[in-house]
């Protein structure tokens, strides 16, 4: 563990409780992607297969029970107790292509071909797109709730902060990952238009608003 | 194979 993970897990962890408080506070899931949503659930179910096989850590099991868990509770949220405030017409990014392309990465670039290895691969790809509905969503209202904003930041910076632990593990450790590593870049180049408009408007204290 | 990586992160 080193500090820039230690501090993107946090992120990650803090993007979680920000979208629960922006649900509850609100008492609406508008302008939240349910599709986001769902793929980060398939992504946590299949890349924590190995809480059943591999012991890491404390720290570690609890949090991916927590990111698990907390997963199916949003999409419980969106899709029951806050449904009527859910708008579908915004969210019509076809996830069908980013599950059917990163299941054919998976099977191509894995470590192992094995099925917890291809759905570990499955995973990490589908992540690194998985924001892509929520910005799809955000481009056709052209703006968004502050507090929806500090979501996406955290959970994009999560990632940003991940590409400096791989550097940090590279560096000292001689740790190499290429597949993480590469979907990791292309998760936090993805947000870069995002991160752009959150600096120059959410952090001068204006509303997120598309140019 | 021996290439297998524990993936010991998040």
């Amino acid at each position: 563990m080193n500090f820039f993970r230690l501090v993107a897990d946090l992120m990650h962890l803090a993007s979680i409780f920000i979208l629960l408080l922006k649900i509850q506070k609100t008492r609406s899931c508008a302008g939240i992607s349910f599709k986001t949503q769902l793929l980060y659930a398939i992504v946590f179910v299949t890349r924590y297969l190995d809480l059943f096989t591999t012991w890491i850590s404390l720290y570690n099991t609890i949090m991916k029970i927590f990111f698990i868990a907390s997963s199916v509770y949003i999409l419980y949220l969106m899709k029951y107790k806050f449904r009527a405030t859910y708008d579908p017409i915004l969210d019509t990014f076809r996830i069908e292509f980013l599950l059917a392309g990163s299941l054919v990465l998976a099977l191509i670039f894995n470590y192992d071909f094995v099925p917890m290895e291809i759905l570990w691969s499955f995973s990490i790809f589908l992540e690194s797109v998985a924001i892509l509905p929520q910005l799809f969503m955000l481009s056709r209202t052209g703006e968004a709730e502050t507090i929806t904003t500090h979501y996406i930041f955290a959970l994009g910076g999560y990632r940003a902060l991940y590409l400096c632990n791989w550097l940090w593990r590279y560096i000292f450790d001689g740790h190499v990952d290429v597949y993480a590593w590469v979907a990791g870049i292309v998760q936090t180049a993805l947000y870069s238009d995002f991160f752009y408009i959150y600096y120059t408007k959410v952090l001068h204290g204006k509303k997120f608003e598309l140019p | 194979g021996d290439c297998i990586i524990i993936h010991d992160e998040l």
